[in-house]
């Protein structure tokens, strides 16, 4: 399941 | 927060390291070319949002442009040492043996397998991180082989290793902070550090206890 965290790290 | 930064930073040192040594003294023994290309795959594949234009914020979006557009470079500056120094080139390419589809393939199965959602975004993202985890193989693969590595192989592997080191306590920071836990990220990056860690033991006994560089 998409846990809709953000790929906010490089 | 600190650990993040200090992460990213050394990820740029790294590179850095890697572009002034190489772009001065056109030089490429000891440096995986392999490594390098997977690089590139890595960020290409990762920082396909960009293209989405979702951008998250100036820093994000900058160090994205610079990783790739280093990553290239590198690759770049490599070929030139073809021309400067074929002999050196040569035996680059010959002890540069691990073959990458030994590493790719598997990746993107795995990507396949352990992802967010089936999108070919998340997909690629996915990829990235598997193979990041990976992508060093080949350069470790050469180190072993050769028994010797020059300064810059090993202050290039020291910082890139830490990179993904000082992820670590950033990821248990935001789980704690932010209720944050990026599985795949986490465990990806773990494995890439495990990976580095007898590397690490080397260079500390090696070069911080003094002297040269080799390997058992």
């Amino acid at each position: 399941a998409h846990t809709g965290i953000e790929h906010d790290e490089l | 927060n600190i650990f993040r930064i200090l992460g990213d930073l050394s990820h740029l040192a790294s590179i850095v390291i890697l572009l002034r040594t190489v772009q001065k003294t056109q030089r490429v023994d000891g440096i995986s070319l392999k490594t390098q290309i997977l690089y590139v795959l890595v960020f290409c594949t990762r920082y396909l949002d960009l293209l989405t234009f979702r951008w998250k914020s100036v820093y994000n979006t900058l160090m994205k442009m610079v990783f790739i557009g280093a990553s290239v470079r590198v690759i770049q500056l490599i070929q030139g040492c073809k021309i400067q120094n074929p002999v050196a080139y040569k035996d680059m390419i010959f002890r540069d043996t691990l073959q990458i589809k030994y590493l790719v393939g598997p990746c993107a199965v795995l990507a396949l397998i352990f992802n967010y959602k089936f999108t070919l975004l998340e997909l690629c993202w996915s990829f990235s991180l598997w193979l990041e985890s990976v992508a060093i193989l080949p350069q470790l693969f050469m180190l072993s082989r050769s028994g010797k590595a020059s300064t810059l192989t090993t202050h290039y592997i020291f910082a890139l290793g830490l990179y993904r080191a000082l992820y670590i306590p950033n990821w248990i920071w935001r789980y704690y902070s932010e209720d944050r836990l990026e599985k795949l990220s986490v465990f990806t990056g773990l494995l890439q550090t495990a990976l580095y860690s007898d590397f690490f033991y080397i260079y500390y006994k090696k070069v911080v206890k003094g002297a040269g560089f080799e390997l058992p």
